[in-house]
């Protein structure tokens, strides 16, 4: 379903160029749950920014359930990205003004989902990741565990059938952590792709595969050696 | 030298009070290195904000070195928090429109210390946390990880007796963790007190104590089963 050809993703830095990501290519089939890990600064989440439809890479093809998403207008890319993908950000990216069901409910307000459904389905959503007894508190009213729940509420509320998660229990402890990881479990588990960045060795168990990177590419070697 | 006695943080939401922290009292020792766990939103980040200066509890009394804290002016602390504290946030907090060497040379700039030398030392704290190739670099230029590390060399840049990590290594693989642990072991072997707060029981195991919260204050019974 995600379909990634030499890559590259370069940043100019007065006279350096800086290689985020080059020759990278990767292959996401529909339905798995995959992890992936690597050091800081690997390129980890600008790889993720690039699946999610919210970078553009310097070279390279992207194809995503068929569709070159490089001949894409900002238009479309939108729609996709409302539709199709759930990003849970590695900075989480609440809008501080708003409280967690204002934050949740974003992605139903561009779907063109009525007042009542979105308030409810956000509440739902709140609920499936423990913050019922949250839901009115703004991001600052808020824990960091608490608004990394929120941002993870708000990836899942539209049911997305691709659910990219950049470090979702960085901020978690054991128990919260496995609950979430159980509603991971669960959304995988009717079908949907599931890609997570984690520097966990315990979190990326959970997952079926595990990628490796390392200085901007996959790590081949160490991806055979765990197969 | 940390010494907190029936802490009480309250918060009130409309017509409800929200207790943060309750019956809470707490002793650190000077130059003891101890980990802080407990569930999301159990309250650790509150009191470590407490015992860091940047906030004041509802009522209870703070010791520090001797002094009492909640006695003191705005201007007081601020000293206080520059001279003997070092403080990682849990969101870091970074100014977005400087690089990294100017957010590490901020408290030395509080400080007094001349233009050179506050260079010279944002330089070598960036090194001793592995940035020396993100030196320039703006937090919106940086990963995750980088990010979390300039928020540990801010902290450490002024030489403080007392360290309190939020979650330092929240964002880290686990080879940088290690050089981020291995660099507070050596800042502990000097004589200086570290309070870390962390989910990860690895990560815990290397400081000489672990304090487990729950529910707004020490859990106890857990304390007295794991000495
Ligand atoms: N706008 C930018 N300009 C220059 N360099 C950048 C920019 N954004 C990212 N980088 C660099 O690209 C590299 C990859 O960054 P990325 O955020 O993808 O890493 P990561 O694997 O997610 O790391 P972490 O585990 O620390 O979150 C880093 O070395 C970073 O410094
Ligand atoms: N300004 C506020 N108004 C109301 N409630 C607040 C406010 N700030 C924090 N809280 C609540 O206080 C409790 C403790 O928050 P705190 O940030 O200390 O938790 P924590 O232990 O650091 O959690 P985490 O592990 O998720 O970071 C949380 O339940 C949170 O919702
Ligand atoms: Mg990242
Ligand atoms: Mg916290």
């Amino acid at each position: 379903v995600i379909l990634l050809n030499n890559i590259e993703k370069v940043y100019v830095m007065g006279q350096q160029k800086l290689y985020a990501l080059q020759n990278l290519s990767c292959e996401i089939f529909k339905g798995e749950f995959a992890a992936l890990m690597g050091p800081s600064g690997s390129g980890k989440s600008t790889l993720m920014n690039i699946i999610g439809c919210l970078d553009t890479p310097t070279s390279g093809s992207y194809i995503l359930n068929g569709t070159d998403v490089i001949k894409l207008n900002d238009n479309q890319l939108a729609e996709i990205r409302n539709k199709e993908i759930g990003f849970v950000f590695q900075t989480f990216n609440l809008l501080p003004r708003m409280n967690a069901i204002e934050n949740v409910e974003l992605p139903l307000i561009y779907a063109g989902i009525s007042k009542k459904e979105r308030t409810d389905r956000a509440k739902e959503t709140l609920i499936s990741v423990g913050l019922e007894n949250r839901m009115n508190h703004k991001p600052n009213e808020l824990s960091g565990g608490q608004r990394q729940r929120v941002a993870i509420a708000r990836a899942l509320v539209n049911n997305p059938s691709i659910l990219l998660a950049d470090e979702p229990t960085g901020n978690l402890d054991s128990r919260s952590s496995g609950e979430i990881l159980d509603l991971f479990d669960k959304i995988h588990s009717f079908g949907n792709t599931i890609l997570m960045v984690t520097h966990e060795e315990d979190v990326a168990k959970r997952a079926k595969r595990i990628i490796r990177m390392i200085d901007g590419h996959i790590d081949t070697l160490q991806n055979i050696r765990e197969t």
